[in-house]
């Protein structure tokens, strides 16, 4: 497991937007990115997961920090035709991504990333994985010294 | 945009396993990955969204489909342990993924993956986002119909 990570990426300049509370029926994705394409608005992670009652279910996604009050901007505008019960934002969180081709399975990987985390008392507030990566959103105050327990938890020697 | 993306991949041999109203405190993600890599269960995605209350939050996962009953066994056999209200799962989901390297945002991608699966009324129930993909989990049933729509959005061709 340990041979299959090859490196730890950090990046504290992202800001996180959710949309609590948006309807569950096609189109409402569509509708939320589309202005934001438009007014050439980065956006990096997307994460949505099922809704419970299968009505409503919260969306998010993060964004330069920069790019922030634009973004929360032109999404409030359209808060009418969206319909999702509120906007929160947050930009101090870090993304955390632990990186590993031929990652055959998550599980393993994820489990020494979450737990190494979790000794230090670092709470995930967002998962996200791809074929190469398990990646997370913390607390930015965290950024240092979850790199820091990574790197020595997969062996990959000191900073 | 159009060109940015080089394909469509699918698999509808996964299931989705939801962990509903898991506690949001460190530990709880690494409790419940340890034993799937312990036994040697492939995780694909893992997604998770900010909890709305502070206190608890729904984590998705999926693994192939023959592996689900034992996934299933292996986690409510620790319901105690690890504290989650319900487990859901559902092995009529497939996954589609729009694969674009150097899609430096997602939103126009996932925009026009969005707007396509919409206007087939196609529901999405779970979004993750890689650097290099927008990945949604839809109904197993839309599999063969979106994956047409998204070849001809992105005009890649008949399939
Ligand atoms: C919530 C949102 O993803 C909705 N299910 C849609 O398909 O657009
Ligand atoms: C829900 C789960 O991700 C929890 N926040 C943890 O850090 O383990």
């Amino acid at each position: 497991e340990k041979e299959l990570v090859s490196g730890i990426a950090y990046s504290s300049d992202e800001a996180k937007v959710t949309l609590v509370k948006v309807l569950d029926k096609p189109g409402v994705a569509a509708a939320i990115f589309g202005p934001l394409a438009e007014a050439n608005i980065n956006v990096d992670m997307i994460v949505q997961n099922v809704s419970e009652d299968g009505k409503a279910t919260d969306l998010t996604f993060t964004v330069a920090q920069n790019d922030l009050e634009r973004t929360v901007a032109k999404i409030e505008e359209r808060h009418q035709d969206l319909g999702y019960g509120t906007l929160v934002h947050d930009s101090k969180v870090a993304k955390i991504s632990v990186i590993g081709v031929g990652m055959r399975s998550h599980a393993g990987v994820a489990q020494t990333m979450f737990q190494t985390l979790a000794e230090k008392g670092i709470n995930i507030q967002v998962i996200s994985t791809s074929e190469i990566k398990v990646s997370v959103l913390i607390e930015e105050q965290y950024t240092e010294l979850a790199v820091r327990a990574l790197h020595s938890a997969y062996a990959l020697g000191t900073l």
